[in-house]
């Protein structure tokens, strides 16, 4: 669950990082 | 390294350290490298001069990263003129310490039957990057989120051909070492990590879009002196 959560926020951060 | 070849770690090309013009016609050319863990100094030793030249020793001035010889040097023969010899010095980095400018600059001394003689050299950083540079994801996430913003750095890595699985690979091979990657609107968005030989981590996010060859990296860094140089050496990595 936690590794998903993990997952989760570095596709978040991608996210941010290309569509600020 | 060909095909076939496990890739190591970036050695830069030997270029030439000491002219002969210089220094009595001893000529010294080197590069530095890192295997296993173990960084080395590596030298061509020619004498140019038309006696022969015996009795070297080697010292360093403080530097950034507390970068000192682990033993003599040793060339153990006398070297005759127009010899060549190769001689290969393991380095610690726990001698004293003080901050270069350039940040990975090195003052050498070197000393032979004949005279002393000085010269400076500039290492690659990733010389310094450790085996176990890869940061646990967790702490990755949390220590970008950390560092402000005024401590990070953009680059552009121009005219590279690699894909990012390739870029990935290299950088690796040179303990620079992906933690997870993302492809949004089409770009690769690699997050990375290195800790160099002081335990200074450096977090990077390499972006990689398809057919474009430039790549941008940004590196987050507590000490972010050293971003320069970490970028100069994703360059040397990706290009050779």
């Amino acid at each position: 669950e936690m590794e998903d959560g993990l997952d989760e926020a570095f596709s978040r951060l991608a996210e941010s990082r290309t569509n600020p | 390294g060909g095909v076939g070849m496990p890739m190591g770690v970036y050695t830069p090309p030997k270029t030439v350290w000491l002219p002969a013009m210089k220094a009595k016609g001893l000529e010294i050319s080197g590069t530095f490298s890192r295997r296993a863990g173990v960084i080395q100094m590596e030298m061509t030793l020619t004498n140019k001069a038309m006696s022969v030249m015996a009795d070297f020793a080697i010292q360093f001035n403080k530097n950034s990263f507390g970068l000192s010889p682990a033993g003599p040097l040793q060339v153990l023969t006398p070297l005759s003129p127009n010899q060549t010899v190769e001689a290969t010095l393991p380095l610690s980095n726990v001698g004293p310490v003080m901050k270069m400018e350039p940040l990975t600059n090195l003052q050498v001394a070197i000393k032979n039957n004949i005279d002393i003689f000085y010269f400076s050299c500039q290492y690659p950083i990733s010389l310094l990057f450790v085996e176990d540079g890869k940061m646990d994801r967790q702490v990755f996430l949390a220590t970008w989120k950390d560092i402000p913003n005024d401590n990070e750095s953009q680059f552009q890595v121009k005219d590279c051909h690699l894909n990012s699985d390739a870029a990935s690979n290299k950088l690796q091979a040179s303990n620079v070492f992906t933690i997870a990657k993302r492809t949004v609107d089409g770009q690769d968005m690699l997050y990375q990590s290195m800790k160099l030989t002081n335990g200074i981590w450096v977090l990077a996010e390499l972006k990689v879009q398809a057919g474009n060859p430039n790549y941008m990296v940004s590196l987050k860094c507590r000490a972010p002196e050293v971003s320069q140089c970490v970028f100069q050496s994703y360059e040397a990595i990706l290009k050779n």
